[in-house]
C-alpha cells in the first residue's frame, strides 16, 4: 500500500502571468512526481499541488526565489490518511 | 463485520468499499422491485461489473436522465454522495410532488462506481488514485484519465499525450472499457436529455464547452440554469459555488465527458465538482458527507426538474 509520509499538500496562489508559467513549468517537470490537485488556471486562483517528500525542499525554494505566495493546505498527509483509514475501520467494526 | 441488512441502516455518513456500495445496490433494488434495477452496462479492465440503477416506474424507453458519480476514482465523497442519492430517490418517490412528477414521466440512471478498479485501488493501495488501471503498452506508468478519454476534441489542448500524466489522454478516444460502455448506453438509449457528472473538489458547476472557446449554442439557458442550481444548493449550508462553462471557469481540457454529451444532443449537461474549497481537497471527513449530498440534492433537483419541465 502506497504511503505519504511528510508529503504536504501546498496552496500557491499565482499573482500575475509570469507566475502563474512559471507554476505551469512545474507541471511538465515530472522528476518532482508532483500530483495537482486543482491545476493552474488563472491568476490569484488557487492551485493545490501535493509535493512528494523528497521533492519539497526544490520546491519550495523555487516558489520563494520566485516570490511566489504560498501556504501549506495539509502538513502531512499520511496522518490524514491514517485519521480516514481508522474511521472507516472503527465504522466497519 | 455486521453488514447492513437493508439500505434503511447503511450508514451513508462514512466511506465504504467497493464491495459494501455493490451490496447496497443490491439491497436497494431487492427492497423496491417496481421503482429499482440493476444494468450493468459494461465490465471494467480488471472485469468488476460497470453497474447502473436505473429508476423508473414504467413506460418504455421514457426520456431519461443521467448521473454518474466516481469516475475520478479519490474523489470519495462523490461515489458516497452517490449512494445516498440513491436511497433519497427511493424514498423521496411518492412524497416529494417534484421528483414524483418527474419520475412519473421519466426514468433515472445512476452509475455511482464509474471507474471501479481505480476505487478498489484508492482502498488497497494508492488512496490517491486517479486514473482508470488499465496498462499503458511502452510506459511502465498505469491508466488513463477517463474524463479526457472521451472523443471531443480528443489529444488536443488540455489533456496530455504522457502515460505518467494524471491527464493522459489514452491511446485513442473511448480506449478505457468504463467511458466506452457509457458512450454505448448512451447511443443505444437514445432518449437521455440530461446528463450530469460528479466530480470533487472546489466546489462549481460547469457545463461546456472545456474543449474549445466557441460558446455551447444553449449557453444563455445552461448558465441561467446552473445559477438557480447554485443559488438553491447554496440555500442549505451557504456552501459557495462558482459556476460556468469548462473553459472560461477552470481550464481548458479536452476529450472531457460532458462535452462529447453535449456534441451528442444532450442539452443538459453538466459537471459538478463537489466539496471542499481547499482545506481537506480529495480527504473531505466523513461528516461532511450526508451535508454534502443534502445540499448537491437540491441543485441536482433544480437541474431535473428544469429538464423535465423543458422538454426537446
Amino acid at each position: 500500500k502506497e504511503t505519504f509520509e511528510g508529503h504536504q499538500v501546498l496552496r500557491i496562489v499565482p499573482k500575475d502571468e509570469v507566475q502563474l508559467s512559471l507554476i505551469k513549468d512545474l507541471e511538465d517537470m515530472i522528476e518532482f512526481e508532483l500530483d495537482f490537485w486543482k491545476g493552474v488556471t488563472e491568476v490569484a486562483s488557487p492551485v493545490d499541488v501535493r509535493v512528494p517528500l523528497h521533492s519539497l525542499q526544490s520546491i519550495k525554494i523555487y516558489l520563494e526565489t520566485q516570490d511566489i505566495l504560498y501556504s501549506i493546505m495539509i502538513e502531512d498527509l499520511q496522518v490524514m490518511l491514517d485519521e480516514e483509514q481508522e474511521e472507516i475501520d472503527s465504522a466497519a467494526r | 463485520v455486521a453488514e447492513p441488512r437493508n439500505t434503511d441502516n447503511f450508514d451513508f455518513s462514512r466511506y465504504h468499499t467497493i464491495s459494501e456500495i455493490y451490496s447496497f445496490q443490491d439491497m436497494l433494488v431487492a427492497e423496491n422491485p417496481n421503482l429499482v434495477s440493476k444494468i450493468v452496462i459494461g465490465q471494467s479492465y480488471e472485469g468488476r461489473p460497470l453497474n447502473v440503477l436505473k429508476f423508473s416506474t414504467g413506460g418504455t424507453n421514457r426520456p431519461a436522465i443521467w448521473m454518474d458519480t466516481g469516475i475520478h476514482s479519490r474523489e470519495w465523497v462523490t461515489q458516497a454522495s452517490g449512494t445516498w442519492f440513491a436511497k433519497k430517490i427511493v424514498s423521496d418517490y411518492g412524497s416529494d410532488p417534484a421528483l414524483t412528477a418527474i419520475l412519473n414521466k421519466m426514468d433515472i440512471f445512476l452509475e455511482i462506481v464509474t471507474n471501479p478498479d481505480g476505487y478498489y485501488f484508492t482502498h488497497n493501495s494508492n488512496r490517491m488514485w486517479r486514473k482508470t488501471r488499465k496498462p499503458n503498452p511502452g510506459s511502465k506508468c498505469v491508466g488513463v484519465d477517463p474524463n479526457r478519454n472521451w472523443d471531443a476534441g480528443f489529444g488536443g489542448p488540455g489533456a496530455s499525450s504522457n502515460p505518467c500524466s494524471e491527464t493522459y489522454h489514452g491511446p485513442q478516444a473511448n480506449s478505457e472499457p468504463e467511458v466506452k460502455s457509457i458512450v454505448d448506453f448512451v447511443k443505444s438509449h437514445g432518449n437521455i436529455k440530461a446528463f450530469i457528472s460528479i466530480h470533487s473538489y472546489s466546489q462549481m458547476l460547469l457545463y461546456p464547452y472545456g474543449y474549445t472557446r466557441t460558446p455551447a449554442k444553449d449557453k444563455a439557458e445552461l448558465h441561467a440554469l446552473a445559477k438557480k442550481a447554485i443559488t438553491d444548493l447554496a440555500s442549505l449550508y451557504g456552501t459557495r459555488y462558482r459556476y460556468g462553462s469548462i473553459v472560461s471557469t477552470i481550464y481548458q481540457a479536452s476529450g472531457g465527458t460532458i462535452d462529447w454529451t453535449y456534441n451528442q444532443g444532450i442539452k443538459y449537461s453538466y459537471t459538478f465538482e463537489l466539496r471542499d474549497t481547499g482545506r481537506y481537497g480529495f480527504i473531505l471527513p466523513a461528516n461532511q458527507i450526508i451535508p454534502t449530498a443534502n445540499e448537491t440534492w437540491l441543485a441536482l433537483m433544480a437541474i431535473m426538474d428544469h429538464t423535465y419541465k423543458n422538454p426537446y
